[in-house]
């Protein structure tokens, strides 16, 4: 289980959590999906691509197209027996071993897939770590040393001039830092008084929304 | 209209900060859980693997099979050689047509001279070599190779991904011990000072109730 870090004097909070982002980033990239999708299409997509890409080379894809010729067909059926019969009993050997082999193959694929499927699994759960974690890492990289607080309240004021939308006036202005982050200005409303557990909570909460939007990758 | 004290801030600053710490909590959590559904996957992974390369060994050894006859085959003497020439003469044009109008059709990108190509090559080309299904072998072997290629390519990505994961996994935040009796945390709280007070000041049979 984890407990709070502020009370691991041992624990690091910027040594800890800086290469972080670095690591998932680093797995995601060897996951790129992308590029694996191109190169492995599926289903008869895959035998197009394969004949195009064999017409381009050296034509032989071609020959694929000989059912589509009787008199390509013919060829097959020659039947050579009488002359050779020796030939004829290989060539049905070859046929038969032929088909053992591309029976193979196809459940090879199939499996190749599952495998790929694997794939793409471990590549989602990364993009969650990613998007659960890399803010905290991201912190961690606003840090300068671990003593200091993870928010600090620069002021808190009552807003006297109604100016813009968001607010309203007598709303409560607070300007917070988280660690060594850029100050942000949190509005709470004027109904929770800064006196109550409640009034940190939505400042920190807006301030933690406000730096993940500020940071996302 | 009130002047919200030095210590005041600080005491926010506190209760700000116990937020953002558990909110990191959380996510440490939900990384474990990741962690752990990551295990799972690479169990199932590693189980396929092994399937996979008992499918190996038994498509390779009939790829070798289907070699090793063709090869046989291509050593015999050529058989009925004027009806197969016969025929492939007549053949010839219809294959070139259906395969330019796909090339056209399908393929899209590609050399405009691939007529010319396709003929040179149908003229090179014997019927004993279509008789014995040799662009069949040749497609076999390709895939065999690709495959290879690509169960390669995929398990590189993975030890990638494993090796990154292994340093992550290894911090000390997924292996230390439970806290140490002490509490540096800057900040004092005049609210709720529960919330400060170390572990090990709270008597035994309370922790326990």
């Amino acid at each position: 289980d984890t407990v709070p870090f502020f009370i691991h004097e041992h624990l690091n909070f910027p040594d800890l959590f800086r290469p972080f982002s670095d690591l998932i980033r680093q797995a995601q990239q060897a996951m790129d999906i992308s590029r694996l999708m191109g190169d492995f299409a599926t289903g008869n997509n895959n035998d197009t691509r394969l004949v195009c890409r064999e017409m381009r080379r050296n034509s032989t894809g071609c020959l694929k197209m000989k059912n589509q010729c009787e008199k390509c067909q013919e060829i097959l059926s020659v039947d050579c027996s009488a002359s050779n019969p020796a030939q004829a009993q290989l060539r049905q050997e070859l046929k038969t071993a032929l088909q053992m082999a591309e029976k193979f193959t196809k459940q090879y694929d199939e499996l190749l897939k599952s495998y790929q499927q694997k794939m793409f699994n471990t590549s989602s759960l990364l993009s969650q770590l990613n998007q659960q974690f890399s803010w905290v890492s991201q912190l961690a990289n606003h840090t300068q040393n671990d003593k200091q607080a993870y928010l600090q309240v620069f002021s808190v004021t009552s807003k006297t001039t109604d100016l813009d939308n968001s607010s309203k006036l007598g709303d409560t202005e607070v300007v917070v830092k988280l660690f060594d982050s850029d100050p942000m200005t949190m509005m709470v409303p004027k109904e929770v008084s800064w006196r109550r557990p409640k009034f940190m909570e939505i400042v920190a909460k807006k301030a933690l929304d406000e730096f993940r939007k500020n940071n996302q990758e | 209209e009130e002047t919200i004290s030095a210590n005041e801030l600080q005491e926010m600053s506190t209760q700000g900060s116990k937020y953002i710490d558990e909110e990191i909590q959380n996510a440490l959590k939900g990384m474990k859980e990741i962690k752990n559904l990551m295990g799972q996957t690479d169990e199932e992974r590693q189980t396929l693997l092994s399937t996979l390369e008992k499918a190996k060994k038994q498509k390779e050894d009939a790829v070798k099979v289907t070699r090793d006859t063709e090869m046989k085959l291509k050593a015999s003497p050529e058989v009925c050689n004027d009806t197969m020439t016969a025929l492939w003469e007549e053949c010839k044009p219809c294959l070139k047509q259906t395969c330019v109008k796909f090339y056209t059709r399908i393929c899209r990108s590609g050399s405009p001279a691939v007529g010319h190509q396709l003929e040179e090559f149908l003229n090179q080309t014997s019927p004993f070599y279509i008789w014995i299904d040799g662009d069949r072998v040749d497609t076999l072997l390709e895939n065999n190779q690709e495959q290879t290629h690509m169960l390669d390519d995929m398990e590189d990505r993975f030890s990638q991904v494993s090796r990154a994961m292994d340093k992550l996994f290894q911090s000390r935040l997924f292996s230390f011990e439970p806290p140490k009796p002490f509490f540096p945390f800057p900040f004092s709280s005049f609210r709720d000072n529960s919330f400060h007070k170390p572990r090990f000041l709270y008597p035994k049979s309370r922790v326990v109730r």
